[in-house]
């Protein structure tokens, strides 16, 4: 599974 | 937040006035695949799930807010506005849902990073959102005469991906932990998807033409 992702973006 | 980031936000929501304005001014939905802004709601919507446990900054919060209001206004137009309604291509419009959504619940369950509700729907939001643009693509193809605020409503959401792109680019060279395949991988085929598009844009703005895509 890919790296957990940051949620920052729109 | 770099200049990329903000400038793709903000083609992103100008797309989105611009077609408020098309919707709300001509009282016409020519063009405007209902499916694809249906999808795009249904992106907002899983993606958003965490507006209020997740807290980044007040500008996303408040552009969250204002993708999920005016994506669920251009719906509702397009639905139950009684002369609006009218202006529907229903019949051109026929890309299919499941075509698209299908694959994207699959993969966000193969690939999801954690098997959280809100994470494999975060994940489906990123598919999702890679292909929304489709049932408009062909409906454009499918349509005579197409309007400028149409054509410049799909430049300028491309116009949005491709910014995202160079946000990406960016930020790996300056963000030590920013290493997001998933969502890069997403994001280029997207933009990849409105390569044809772009050109016949250039083209007829070029030529000062009107825009037309071949079938």
């Amino acid at each position: 599974a890919p790296a957990a992702a940051l949620k920052d973006e729109l | 937040m770099n200049v990329f980031r903000l400038a793709g936000d903000m083609m992103h929501l100008l797309s989105i006035v611009v077609l408020l304005l098309k919707i709300t001014g001509i009282k016409s939905c020519r063009g405007i695949s209902l499916k694809t802004q249906e999808l795009y709601l249904l992106v907002f919507i899983t993606r958003y799930l965490d507006i209020f446990t997740n807290f980044v900054s007040l500008y996303n919060t408040v552009m969250k807010l204002v993708f999920l209001g005016t994506s669920s206004a251009i719906v509702y137009y397009m639905r139950y506005d009684r002369i609006i309604k009218l202006t529907y291509d229903k019949e051109q419009d026929t890309f299919k849902y499941l075509l698209l959504v299908a694959p994207s619940a699959v993969l966000a369950l193969a690939t999801s990073h954690v098997y959280t509700v809100l994470e494999v729907l975060w994940t489906f939001s990123i598919y999702l959102e890679a292909v929304a643009i489709m049932p408009q693509l062909v409906l454009l193809q499918r349509t005579q005469n197409i309007d400028n605020l149409t054509g410049n409503y799909v430049f300028l959401l491309g116009s949005y991906r491709g910014l995202y792109i160079l946000n990406w680019i960016y930020r790996f060279f300056t963000e030590k932990h920013y290493r997001q395949w998933l969502v890069w991988t997403c994001g280029v085929v997207q933009t990849i998807i409105y390569c044809d598009f772009f050109y016949y844009y250039f083209l007829s703005w070029q030529n000062n033409e009107k825009l037309a895509l071949p079938a």
